[in-house]
């Protein structure tokens, strides 16, 4: 960092100089000590240049978690150590607070928004070469308080600062971006903690308006599933994964409850990188429903799903799918069948275009699995739309649309069909034009299928999805319903309902809820 | 099976939203009343 | 049918990054502000008080029917809290003043015999933590959720 001669030490001295003003009865509100701080900062000319208040910033903050890891070192009572911890650290916040306040006048909201940023990249900055360095022996704590306690500090009710918030809000996404725990594994608690944090989250996605801050949280919730996914993939979990992963359904909880719509929007994202396996979690954001809609009981008797208004409504899905469909050529030839119905080959070199490895378990590209079922599916129903007619049993069928699904269904192994119906059944959720669309698929397939293995396997996707705890999403609910209560479907007649007695009580259970 | 996430420490079933008084995604409890900041004139924090 | 997948060397080190940090959770804490007697470790309520906030506990009419001594309490050991805020303003109801230079509550006397520019002549109410501090030592707690 070649710092200038002198300048760890002066800091150093600043830094203690001002903890002591902000813990004096005089630090309570530190706005009078701040400007005698001030200018005591231009004396040493730190405020010089930009340069030197970003070393100044960097050391602080070093010398910060330098304090804290001693004082966590210590063998005394863990309350009196975070104390200690605490009182270092919060002066430093104040002191980021008021400089970010205060630099500029009170209407340049640029310059305090610059400031913020690279504040908030100098400490990411400190945090990532510390975890590099520190390995194992890596603290979360000064960090994540830093991070907090700023934060809360810039969220109160003042003018100035409501009137940056958005920006403010902005940059804390960026930087929890930075420090996501795929870069971050040792601090992935305290990340958590942080984006789950109640005023984080009522600003993101209650405060803002326009739901300006949705995208971002979005992201952040990928950030966490894609690092989770390795982990969840095996079914034993070790402890600390446990911990992580319940942690994670709390704050799935918390939005579900508070803002379903939010799961609805980007619920197709979050199912991509969720892995298929992690059914419960999965559940949980296909269950979601917008508040101001009331679903009909599934078990009603003669419940007539396409008679409900809602089913013809499109659901917001605010991931650009269709611009998954890579390569290009792929997606220009899938085009040109779906609007041609030719040529044949298409369908045959399907598989090759999905099948990535022959590594068991590995084998197919899962995103791009799913983005063709779902442009394919909503390509489908704008079809039938254009004919004038509403997707339903016999309108479905005989269509290139349906080429492609039934090809996928014939052509994949067992582990391609399996992804394939579960893209399908990952649309199965409140009543709207896809669940409705995607569930008489899945008993199209059903019904049209040439060998019993395909009707378990389907079977399979939807029992999976129904034996583990609750939620379990409307639109689930009613296909499999109709699935073993219309005689269309013969399913009572099938061997592998019959293939074990738990297995066979299981669907008679279901059944009687039904009738 | 998944888990029983009514058993997480949060009213699935509370009328108001529960983000206000989240305690963290470690918590087995959503936070006390005396637990949630409330902006008070700086002059009341006496401690 | 996708089976167990090996992790990967990546996803390696990042367990052993993510386990070292599991012996070092986060305490609830760390994400409030330092509040020194209201740490947000929950104090278990004994059973024999009623375990859930009193209907309208936090309006303004509960707390006008407090004793002083209780607003007092609550005024100063549940700083930054929505119940100081409350007990502030039903202590004003009961004409007292806050004297921001002192940390103090004062109310004025109704005939005030001196005044100098020092301060009225009044009943000066302030919460002395070394006396408090001493009680505590002799193991006295209170309950956070209910003064009465």
């Amino acid at each position: 960092y070649d710092d200038p001669p002198g300048l760890m030490e002066k800091t150093d001295f600043l830094l203690k100089d001002w903890i002591n003003i902000y813990h004096s009865a005089s630090g309570r509100d530190s706005t009078k000590a701040f400007s005698m701080f001030v200018h005591q900062m231009n004396v040493h000319g730190i405020l010089k240049t930009d340069d030197l208040i970003t070393r100044f910033f960097r050391l602080s903050t070093q010398l910060c978690v330098e304090v804290v890891c001693r004082n966590l070192a210590e063998t005394v009572t863990p309350t009196v150590i975070r104390a200690k911890c605490y009182y270092t650290l919060d002066a430093f916040v104040r002191l980021i607070a008021l400089l970010v306040k205060h630099s500029g006048d009170s209407n340049n909201t640029t310059t305090k928004i610059h400031l913020l940023n690279k504040v908030l990249g100098i400490v990411a900055g400190c945090l990532l070469q510390d975890h590099e360095t520190r390995m194992t022996e890596f603290q979360q704590l000064p960090y994540h308080r830093i991070f907090i306690m700023l934060f809360l500090e810039l969220c109160a009710p003042e003018p100035v600062l409501e009137a940056i918030n958005f920006q403010v809000l902005t940059a804390y996404c960026h930087t929890y971006h930075i420090l996501r725990p795929s870069k971050a594994a040792g601090f992935c608690y305290a990340w958590l903690e942080l984006i789950s944090h109640r005023v984080f989250i009522g600003r993101m996605l209650a405060v803002t308006p326009q739901q300006k801050g949705w995208a971002m949280y979005a992201q952040l919730l990928i950030d966490l599933f894609k690092y989770l996914a390795p982990f969840l993939r095996n079914a034993e979990l070790a402890k600390p994964v446990t911990m992580l992963y319940k942690g994670t359904l709390r704050v799935l909880l918390v939005l579900l409850h508070d803002f379903p719509e939010f799961l609805c929007d980007y619920h197709y994202g979050f199912c991509d990188v969720i892995p298929p396996n992690c059914i419960q979690m999965r559940n949980l954001i296909l269950s979601a429903f917008p508040r101001n809609m009331r679903l009909p009981d599934p078990f009603t008797p003669n419940l007539k799903v396409d008679m409900l208004q809602e089913i013809s409504y499109a659901p917001r899905v605010l991931t650009n799918f269709a611009a998954l469909i890579t390569p290009s050529q792929f997606k220009k030839d899938l085009d040109s069948y779906l609007k041609a119905r030719a040529p044949v080959t298409f369908l045959s070199e399907l598989r090759s275009n999905l099948q990535v490895s022959n590594e068991p378990g590995m084998r197919y590209n899962i995103p791009l699995m799913n983005a063709l079922v779902m442009y394919v599916g909503t390509q489908a129903i704008a079809y039938i739309r254009s004919k004038g007619l509403t997707p339903n049993m016999s309108t479905i069928a005989h269509s290139a649309h349906m080429d492609i699904f039934q090809n996928l269904t014939v052509d994949l192994d067992t582990e391609g069909r399996y992804l394939f119906l579960n893209a399908v059944a990952n649309q199965l959720r409140y009543p709207n034009s896809h669940t409705h669309y995607f569930s008489c698929t899945l008993l199209y397939l059903f019904a049209e299928a040439n060998t019993e293995a395909i009707q378990e396997q389907i079977t399979r996707v939807l029992l999976e999805r129904l034996i583990v705890n609750r939620p379990h999403p409307w639109g689930l609910l009613i296909t499999f319903i109709e699935l073993i209560k219309n005689p269309t479907y013969k399913f009572w007649n099938h061997e592998f309902v019959h293939c074990a007695p738990e297995i066979e009580k299981l669907f008679e259970s279901v059944a009687r809820s039904c009738m | 099976l998944g888990q029983d996430l009514t058993a997480l420490g949060l009213n699935l079933n509370s009328p108001d939203n529960l983000y206000p008084t989240f305690g963290g995604p470690w918590a087995e409890h959503p936070c006390r009343p005396q637990d949630i900041d409330f902006h008070v004139p700086p002059e009341y924090l006496v401690n | 049918p996708l089976g167990a997948v090996p992790l990967q060397k990546e996803h390696q080190q990042q367990f052993q990054m993510m386990e070292s940090a599991y012996y070092h959770m986060p305490h609830p804490s760390d994400s409030e502000r330092t509040r020194t007697y209201l740490p947000r470790n929950p104090i278990h309520t004994p059973p024999y008080y009623i375990q859930q906030p009193l209907p309208h506990s936090d309006t303004l009419e509960f707390y006008q029917r407090l004793a002083t001594e209780t607003l007092f309490f609550v005024f100063y050991y549940m700083e930054g809290t929505k119940a100081q805020y409350l007990a502030a303003k039903a202590l004003k109801k009961q004409s007292w003043r806050f004297h921001t230079k002192y940390m103090m509550w004062f109310q004025r006397h109704e005939e005030p015999k001196i005044i100098n520019e020092e301060y009225e002549q009044g009943t000066y109410i302030y919460f002395d933590y070394e006396k408090w501090g001493q009680r505590k030592k002799e193991g006295f707690t209170f309950e956070y959720k209910y003064l009465e």
